[in-house]
């Protein structure tokens, strides 16, 4: 058989199967509903737009999985021991989120049971876990210096809130410390009162 | 160093090092970049003030500024690497625009991709040394991603061997194009061809907009900003209305298609090199998700680690908010696609350029899934990091609505994603075009390959129904 016969929930490989199979059987349904629609009206266009719905579900399902492959594929290229195994638990984080998020494609085309569906949730919930302790690293990797992050809140060292405080007096309206609205328009509404 | 911090990078079980230079393809590139970086972060010539304090006609100034600065730079440094450069850009840009920016991400594309080699001569150098500064006008105030019905004529007069340039409607005026308002002194105008009264379909042609020297707007030209929008506040979207405006045939893009003197056309050997460089830019879009998101969980992550909020265990102390499952849930599935879409912007880099050299060749057999996958990923991972930059804001509470926090800049900069360069819905119905036609294919009984051969296998096309 082709298909696999069941799927392994911890495995990127076989993840990536049920990813193929979800996008071969959406786009199977929008061929056949497009050859419906094309069958009961005069023109192939006005088919074509009372079927995008499912064309543009079989688009999303066809780069969701061209995205879980990918990045299967680029786990075998890794050589160092702990960034695979880093970068193995995103993989699966990542697939079996996505499958969390579209449970109901999966489970309509039987290509998981609702008892997998239920383990999925469970290992998603285990893999925050296990990045947990590696999260800061992570984003560190990808080595935007502060400049080019521009933000307070991301900064390298983490000394968010005496900077976030500079920074709001650097705001020209702090320019002055009383703005010259002030004295044209309050001032002469207060001494009238 | 904050202590929460110093304490993860502690208790990493890698060193982030090392995936930094797989990010990079190799320690060499991480390297180089950094040189690169460190250069613009040590130079006095960028330093300005916080773009948040400033008008949008400062910003505009101050991105010019930086622009000119940018390329005298490279040009003094030596650097023509395209990743070199880009690295330089990323930088000076940091979550802001560059009206600039077009000259070199779409004017000098397109004449790469789209002219002959006697037009390069004559307008490739002017445009990398900024002597002329060039975009890319093909949105129009009443079209948009539906290019067949963008409505800018050029008519072929060959009495004169002109082109002439017309905005026949107010809905025919050029609107939107990055740089047209106030910085470019030339456009590639896609337009409508005609000659010998036939309409042959969209071309590309050269237009100076811009007096060299003066700046001042030509005759027969109407050129100007579109005014404030969301975000993008540096940037000088702009409209351009041409009034039966001349061009010389030589102005006209013949890599593919030409029109000789007398008025004769000669068609392109596939209609679907004119969108070389769209498949080239959504190629490249693809990468930009990845970057935009990546700084997006940088921030958001970094922030729930240092940030301190309400309690798990009673008179314990308040705990880190990234200890709590709901915000894991929220950001590390995120950070897991931006390592994900980081693969798969190099992935379609290489393919792009891979298959670019194929179609140089002559080889176009791979042409439309390229147009297909590139059109669907661009839409996928735009969409995916648009939503995600906005739950890295909010998983910052307050802070996240300020500009301090970098994050509505990094937002507003990125959620024109969805739309430019192919509407997000336009584009997964190109895909699934290609999904489509694979499909009938593969049903009857011819192989299809790539990312789709998984059509091949399909149950109902393997178990045909028998007659009982």
């Amino acid at each position: 058989a082709v298909w696999p016969a069941s799927v392994d929930i911890c495995s990127p490989d076989s993840l990536t199967e049920a990813y193929k199979l979800r996008a071969a059987r959406l786009v199977e349904i929008a061929a056949k509903n497009l050859q419906t629609e094309v069958s009961h009206r005069k023109s192939k266009e006005v088919a074509w737009n009372l079927t995008s719905i499912d064309l543009v579900r079989a688009s999303e399902a066809h780069c969701h999985y061209v995205v879980v492959k990918l990045f299967t594929e680029q786990l075998l290229k890794i050589q160092d021991k702990s960034i695979q195994t880093v970068l193995r638990n995103l993989c699966l984080l990542y697939s079996l989120y996505g499958i969390s998020q579209k449970a109901g494609d999966f489970l309509q085309e039987n290509i998981l049971t609702g008892s997998q569906i239920t383990q999925v949730h469970q290992r998603v919930k285990e893999l925050l876990t296990v990045i947990r302790p590696d999260a800061v690293a992570l984003v560190d990797a990808f080595d935007f210096q502060d400049v080019s992050l521009g933000s307070v809140l991301g900064r390298y060292d983490g000394n968010v809130y005496e900077n976030l405080f500079e920074w709001a007096k650097s705001s020209p309206l702090n320019k002055s410390e009383v703005h010259e609205s002030y004295y044209k328009y309050l001032k002469p509404l207060q001494s009238k009162l | 160093m904050n202590p929460d911090l110093r304490r993860e990078r502690a208790a990493a079980s890698f060193n982030p090092e090392l995936l930094t230079h797989i990010l990079d393809h190799g320690p060499q590139n991480t390297r180089r970049r950094r040189e690169i970086e460190n250069l613009i972060l040590n130079d006095p010539d960028f330093q300005h003030e916080d773009l948040n304090f400033l008008t949008r006609s400062q910003r505009y100034e101050v991105a010019v500024r930086k622009s000119a600065t940018l390329v005298k730079k490279i040009r003094e440094f030596g650097i023509s690497d395209p990743d070199e450069i880009m690295w330089f850009k990323n930088l000076h840009r940091i979550n802001f625009v560059d009206p600039v920016s077009l000259n070199f991400s779409m004017f000098i594309p397109t004449l790469l991709n789209q002219a002959t080699r006697a037009q390069q001569e004559k307008w490739l150098h002017p445009a990398q040394e900024l002597e002329i500064i060039g975009t890319y006008a093909q949105t129009e105030l009443g079209h948009g991603t539906h290019l067949r019905g963008l409505e800018t004529t050029a008519t072929y007069d060959p009495e004169t061997q002109e082109f002439v340039l017309n905005s026949p409607t107010v809905t025919s005026i050029k609107w939107w194009p990055g740089g047209l308002g106030k910085t470019s002194s030339h456009a590639i105008v896609l337009a409508q061809l005609y000659t010998k009264g036939k309409c042959y379909g969209l071309h590309a042609f050269i237009v100076p907009i811009r007096e060299l020297g003066t700046h001042k707007p030509l005759p027969g030209i109407t050129v100007g900003d579109i005014g404030p929008k969301f975000g993008y506040d540096e940037m000088d979207n702009g409209y351009l209305k041409m009034d039966h405006y001349r061009i010389p045939r030589e102005n006209m893009l013949m890599k593919y298609a030409q029109v000789k003197p007398d008025g004769t056309y000669v068609k392109p050997v596939s209609n679907k090199l004119t969108y070389g460089t769209m498949v080239f830019v959504r190629s490249f879009l693809v990468g930009e998700s990845a970057r935009s998101l990546a700084k997006a969980c940088t921030i958001a992550i970094r922030y729930s680690a240092v940030r301190r909020q309400s309690e798990i265990k009673p008179s314990e102390p308040e705990p880190q908010i990234l200890d709590f499952q709901t915000q894991q849930y929220k950001l590390f599935p995120l950070l897991a696609t931006a390592y994900a879409f980081h693969f798969v912007g190099k992935y379609m880099k290489e393919t792009y350029h891979r298959i670019n050299e194929g179609i140089g060749q002559g080889d176009l057999s791979e042409l439309p899934e390229l147009h297909a996958l590139t059109a669907g990923l661009k839409a996928f991972t735009s969409w995916t990091t648009n939503s995600a930059i906005e739950a890295c804001r909010m998983a910052c509470g307050g802070h996240g609505y300020s500009h301090c926090s970098g994050l509505p800049n990094i937002y507003v900069t990125f959620t024109p994603t969805c739309t430019f360069e192919g509407e997000n819905t336009v584009m997964m119905l190109q895909t699934a075009r290609f999904l489509m036609k694979s499909y009938e294919q593969a049903q009857s009984g011819k192989l299809v390959c790539g990312m789709v051969s998984y059509l091949n296998d399909l149950p109902s096309q393997r178990i045909q129904p028998q007659q009982v």
